[in-house]
């Protein structure tokens, strides 16, 4: 378990370095972890199941979007939606902090104040999972490719569900870019053009065999 | 509750901690 608790941490302290020491502004970063699901494997009739690769939540970082006025703002949620999007993080305020109705450090405000469509995104993301293959983050590793979106109209044109929900929760940049044992994925609420700074950062970090 | 894994759990704790940090620093209330 301390082991298990040290490889955690790392991953954390990888993705948040991966972000906050980018020149580029980026609004969060998942790893999405290969591992694999043996519920979904077919039994052969000899109580020997299969099992089916799949890239599942690891952890990930959420920085935020950086305040500019000039910056052009997202078509604004029904009040209804963003009252579903508040009850939904109280009640996972309440859930984290044991189900005693308390919250995180004992505070009410995050539960009142809204929520954010990057926020919602990366909420959402941590219900999901791909098979190898499939969604951007399976695409990527299934290819061995790194997969760069920029600009709505790359990822509204995508042919990935996650990029197209992407852009409707206002990334204007999405990029996965597949490691040793998953997938690295940023996203952005600007528009951030491909560079290899980044993908040489990512390789550095999550994979062991280069020393990350 | 105990279905939710280990790691989306930690990851949602500290999102939401993190949450409310940015919530109280940019609070007009905040000291």
């Amino acid at each position: 378990p301390a082991h298990s608790q040290a490889n955690e941490d790392t991953l954390q302290q990888r993705l948040q370095a991966l972000i906050e020491c980018a020149r580029e502004s980026w609004t969060y970063a998942v790893f999405w972890q290969l591992s694999y699901d043996f519920a979904a494997g077919e039994d052969d009739g000899g109580g020997n199941s299969s099992n089916t690769p799949l890239l599942a939540w690891g952890d990930g970082y959420y920085k935020g979007e950086e305040e500019k006025p000039m910056k052009k703002k997202p078509t604004p949620i029904s009040a209804a939606e963003q009252e579903h999007r508040k009850r939904v993080v109280r009640e996972l305020n309440s859930l984290i902090s044991g189900g005693g109705g308390g919250t995180v450090n004992g505070g009410d405000e995050a539960g009142d104040e809204e929520v954010t469509d990057t926020e919602w995104f990366f909420l959402v993301s941590m219900t999901q999972s791909f098979i190898n293959g499939s969604g951007l983050p399976g695409q990527a590793f299934s290819n061995s490719q790194t997969i760069w979106l920029s600009g709505s109209n790359a990822l509204a044109g995508s042919s990935c569900e996650r990029a197209r929900q992407g852009q409707v929760y206002g990334l204007e940049t999405m990029v996965c870019i597949p490691t040793e044992n998953g997938v690295v994925e940023l996203g952005s609420s600007e528009i951030i053009h491909q560079n290899s700074d980044l993908m040489d950062k990512v390789n550095s970090f999550f994979n062991p065999s280069n020393g990350g | 509750e105990g279905d939710l894994p280990i790691a989306r759990r930690k990851s949602l704790q500290r999102f939401l901690e993190k949450r409310k940090e940015r919530i109280v620093s940019t609070s007009p209330y905040s000291p």
